[in-house]
Order: structure tokens, then sequence, then C-alpha cells
């Protein structure tokens, strides 16, 4: 069952000056923190029933949290994945998504089965192994979701471009 | 080449190839360019001096010093160019880097800064700006807005409504950014949008500058009772500050709609493989 009441709870006490403004001990902005972790978990089932009703589509969502630094075991490991795409603001909006994904190629499709311009960059970081991200562009109608079905084509990368590093000696 | 560009239809951002750094952005549909320089400084948190014995802490920003240091005043760079992306990856030091990034159609620069875990093994507390530098005449004048709704005028060492004896040159013309800051002459206009409530200002003419990340060694005595240190090995922080350069006339516009799009901004949601058919009955 999903609940969004843990979340806006915990936003609601988070309207502190302190929360706010960052001006709380540690243990308290650890106690915020996990506050707003503990109220993701239902409202996370929330949106999955009500996308699946709305969408007539009953799926296994997952919600990746750790998007912003490229951790997403979805589409890290999945051959074939669904993208949803809900559009909060009163218009279509246009925008990149980015998701990390393995080494290869993808076959993305839009709600209209059709197929949409797809590429994957590495993403040069401090790891040795580089990362990948699969970029593709989606529109998002006002107030709506649109749903994008992405496939893996093949093990090997040819669409990458090779990184320009060039180690600059300081003045 | 002794140049580097990343564009698309129309925005081109060039960077000198040498330093690594932002160097100039051109707006080729109202034919503008700007010359705009863009770094990574640190402010010395003042731990209490001979002036005052306030120290800089999580409810007082005071620096030690007027001037900002590079965290460094070039950066190695990897270049990604795809046709639905064209980005550069600076990296100034061990912990900061950016990634400036133009997507296919995109009418604005989105810079991704990561940065931390500061190092405060000189037992200096440090607290991290994102400054943009250009030669914009703008007399000392730079905009705020309030909430995400009005925009405010600032103006250096000074208030609209008291007359002001300026004592703090560099915090007391610090004010909340919440989703965007943006300087002008007139013509031109350089606007930086935040996805996070920061601090910022224009402490130089034609310059503006946002602070990303803070870690302090020093408790401010304003009552939170510790210095803003975390614990461990510290906070890596990332965010992203959109740029865009602009006529004055058609800022506005631009900037809001950006602005409502990262206060809103979509949600994805995936599932693996395929799913089945469902009827809420």
């Amino acid at each position: 069952s999903g609940n969004s009441a843990p979340l806006k709870e915990a936003m609601a006490v988070l309207q502190h000056h302190d929360a706010v403004s960052g001006t709380a001990k540690q243990n308290v902005v650890n106690d915020y923190a996990k506050q707003l972790a503990a109220g993701w978990g239902p409202c996370e089932v929330l949106v999955s029933n009500a996308l699946a009703q709305l969408s007539q589509y009953k799926q296994n969502f997952s919600f990746c949290r750790e998007l912003n630094i490229s951790i997403c075991p979805v589409s890290q490991k999945s051959e074939r994945f669904r993208v949803t795409v809900y559009n909060p603001v009163g218009r279509k909006v246009d925008r990149m998504v980015r998701l990390p994904v393995g080494q290869g190629n993808y076959f993305v499709k839009d709600p209209n089965d059709k197929s949409v311009p797809s590429n994957v960059v590495m993403v040069p970081s401090s790891y040795q192994s580089y990362q990948f991200e699969l970029l593709f562009p989606v529109s998002v109608p006002a107030l709506g979701f649109s749903s994008y079905s992405v496939t893996k084509v093949s093990g090997r990368n040819d669409q990458a471009r090779h990184l320009l590093a060039r180690p600059r000696k300081p003045k | 080449s002794r140049v580097l560009v990343i564009e698309n239809k129309y925005i081109r951002a060039t960077f000198d190839s040498d330093t690594g750094l932002l160097m100039k952005i051109e707006n080729m549909e109202e034919n503008i360019l700007l010359e705009v320089s863009q770094g990574f400084f640190w402010y010395n948190a003042s731990v209490g001096d001979g002036k005052s014995s306030q120290a800089s802490g999580a409810y007082i920003f005071r620096p030690g010093a007027r001037k900002p240091r590079p965290v460094s005043r070039w950066a190695q760079i990897s270049l990604v160019k795809t046709d639905l992306v064209q980005e550069v990856h600076q990296n100034f030091s061990a912990w900061c880097s950016q990634v400036i990034r133009l997507y296919k159609g995109q009418r604005h620069l989105e810079l991704e800064w990561t940065v931390g875990p500061i190092p405060v093994e000189d037992d200096w507390g440090k607290e991290v700006i994102s400054r943009f530098d250009t030669p914009l005449k703008t007399k000392g004048e730079f905009f705020t807005d309030s909430n995400g709704r009005e925009i405010l005028k600032r103006r250096g060492d000074y208030r609209p409504t008291w007359t002001l004896n300026q004592t703090e040159p560099v915090a007391g013309n610090y004010y909340p950014v919440n989703t965007r800051i943006y300087i002008m002459d007139g013509q031109m206009q350089l606007t930086v949008l935040t996805d996070r409530s920061q601090g910022g200002s224009s402490l130089q003419d034609g310059s503006l500058e946002l602070m990303v990340h803070r870690r302090l060694l020093v408790d401010d005595q304003r009552g939170v009772g510790e210095a803003l240190l975390e614990t461990n090995t510290g906070d890596k922080v990332r965010g992203r500050h959109l740029v865009v350069v602009s006529s004055v006339r058609g800022a506005a516009a631009r900037h809001r709609l950006l602005a409502e799009q990262e206060v809103l901004a979509p949600q994805v949601v995936l599932a693996p493989g395929s799913g089945s058919p469902y009827r809420s009955q």
C-alpha cells in the first residue's frame, strides 16, 4: 500500500529554519535525512500504483535515488527496461534523459513505438573503468507522463567518441 | 588548436585549451558574445580577528580576507562530443571538478559542479565559491530572487531603507539566491540559475559568485554549539548551475521558464523488462 503521509510529515518537520538553512547539529541533520528517506519509500509505492493505474500496465517500478551520481541498478543491469518520465509542469517539456548503462548499444522507442535518437557517452571518472551513460531526448506532456522502452542491442560500443584528455603542466 | 569549442545551433562556448577554463559564450540566436571566465575559489574562514571575535560558522559567514584564493588556475580537461551532447570535463583538483555541458537544442549551458570533501588538514576552514567574471559594466548592481518569485535589485555596500555602515565587505554583500542571480549592463545579461538555495553576490564590477560548499572548524557561538564540520572525511556535494547569456529584453522569458523546470523537474521512474496489462478492477 502506498502512502504519502510520511513524506509530507517529514517535509513539515523540515520547515524548521535550522533544516532550511543547515544550521542544525550534525546528528539532527542526519535525523532530518533519515526522516526524508523513510518518507520516500511508501511514497514511491504510491506513485507506482498511480502509474500502473494510469498506464494500465503493471510493472516493477524502480526509483533510482542515486541517479545524480550515475548509479541505477535497473538501467545498468537490465537488457530491456522502460523509462517513465512524469512532468509536474503545466506545459509540455522537452528534456534529455541520462541513465548509467553497461557498455553497448541501445535502441530507444517512444510512446508511439517510434525509434528515438540516442547516444552512449563515456563518462571520464576517477575510477579506472569508464562509465557509460545512455542519453536520449524525451518529450512529456503537461502534467502528464511518457513511457519509453530501451533495449540493449549489442555488447560493444561503437558510438562513444574518444576522449581528448591532455594532462596540463601548471604554468 | 589553442581554443576548444562546444556548440549547438543556439549556443557556442569557447575554452582556452591551455588553461582549460571557459573563455566566452556566444548566443547565436541573438548574435550576442560575452567573454566569461569561470572558476572555483575559496574564502579562508575567519576564526575571529582584531576587528571582531566573530568566527565564520553555521549561522555566520565571515571570511578572513576580502579576496578568495583560486582552487586552481587551470583545469585538466576531457572532451566528449556526440550528436546529442557536447561536454567539457574539467578537473581543478582532487576535490573540485565540473562538467560544462551543452545538449542538442538547449539554449543554456549546464555547469555540473562536484566539490568536496574539502581538505582542512591545513587547519583552515574553507568556503568554496564558483565565480563568473565578465567585462560587463554593472555599476555594482546585481539581482537575486526571493523565493523564486520577486526579483530584488542589490547594490554593493548599500541598503535601500537605512544607511549602512559596511563592516564586512564580503559577507555584508552576500544575499540568498533561491533560484537565480544575474548581472546586466543594460544591453546584455548573464543569468545563473541554481538547483538549490545558495548564497551569492557580485563583489566586483561584471562579476558574480555563488557559494557551493563550506567546511568550517570553529563554532560561531551563535547557538548551534558545534563547527560546520561534517564527520569522517566530509561531504562531497554535486549540483548544477544553468548559465544563460542573452539580451536584457529576452532574459526574463528564458530564466522564468527554466527556473520553473528546475524546481518542478521531470521525475524518472524505471521498470525492468516488460510489464503486464493492468486493470484497477
